[in-house]
């Protein structure tokens, strides 16, 4: 702890360079360290404070708000090519304090705290009165949507059988009704098409997970999914050093190479219109 | 003679060290 009588510390400017160095490593080090969610991003350094360390280097107490990005952590893409959840999808922001280590001009966390905290109600209101609000991920209408979208795409994929690893946001349109959910899935055994019991298939010792967005509309007499997923390259086991960009992002089709690219579903959370396709609806 | 007044040195806007710029929006 670096705090005492007779220390002094130095307070940079919360934008000088140095300081958005130590804070970029701080969402380095959330994002690498979320166990599920979304990626944050970098909003505002709130206030720094750099204390001097003996025998040498500095310690940088730091305060800053992140948002949250439409990446989910099992993403490979970098969270700088990340969209920011905006204010209609009500946004989620974080609050954090960290403690940096710099030592021979490289920064180390030593101290991490976060909370992160959807925005209110109120606000989402004030710049869109039809948006929906986040619902509950363990609403019966959610995980419902979830379990019938991955059961879809399952009986449209021509590869592995995947599994639901987790819902990761939801929110009930009033109208038309429907439920909007975004879900992780993880890559097992078993192939898709075939009816299997989930029980008997086996997660792949080489995870392969993906990520889907699908939109259960309620109709006269039935219901209607609609369901885009993405798979990630699967990451290799061992921590060999990988080749400079094997780590970015590398969308796989697994479904009919030859459907047609994903038209807009006109559901919140939707990558903007002009986004490449990165998935095909089922 | 035209005696110019005097004027105060030229205060720019005081910048607060922090907090730092907003990148995005507040929420």
């Amino acid at each position: 702890a670096p705090h005492g009588p007779g220390l002094i510390y130095r307070q940079p400017n919360c934008d000088d360079p140095e300081t958005e160095e130590a804070a970029l490593v701080a969402i380095d080090y959330i994002n690498q360290n979320l166990p599920w969610g979304y990626k944050h991003t970098l909003n505002q350094i709130d206030e720094v404070k750099v204390w001097p360390q003996q025998p040498s280097g500095e310690l940088f107490e730091i305060e800053i708000d992140t948002l949250e990005t439409t990446c989910h952590v099992l993403d490979p893409t970098p969270v700088a090519r990340c969209s920011v959840r905006q204010l209609k999808e009500h946004a989620v922001e974080g609050d954090c304090d960290f403690q940096l280590l710099k030592l021979d001009g490289k920064f180390s966390v030593v101290y991490a705290k976060c909370d992160s905290s959807p925005d209110s109600a109120e606000d989402v209101r004030k710049v869109c009165q039809d948006c929906p609000l986040l619902a509950p991920l363990n609403d019966t209408r959610v995980v419902h949507a979830a379990k019938a979208a991955l059961a879809a795409f399952n009986a449209q994929n021509n590869g592995s059988n995947f599994q639901l690893e987790e819902i990761s946001r939801a929110q009930l349109v009033p109208l038309p009704p429907s439920t909007y959910v975004e879900f992780t899935v993880s890559g097992t055994d078993c192939v898709a098409k075939e009816a299997t019991e989930a029980a008997k298939c086996n997660l792949l010792a080489e995870k392969q997970y993906g990520f889907c967005k699908a939109t259960l509309s309620e109709k006269l007499g039935g219901a209607e999914v609609a369901v885009t997923c993405m798979v990630f390259q699967t990451q290799p086991v061992s921590s060999q050093p990988q080749p400079e960009g094997a780590n970015e992002a590398v969308p796989t089709p697994v479904v009919d190479p030859d459907a047609p690219p994903s038209p807009p579903l006109g559901a919140p959370g939707l990558p903007p219109a002009g986004s490449p396709p990165d998935s095909h609806v089922l | 003679t035209v005696v110019q007044p005097s004027v105060g040195a030229a205060a720019g806007p005081v910048v607060p060290p922090c907090p730092g710029r907003i990148r995005h929006f507040k929420v």
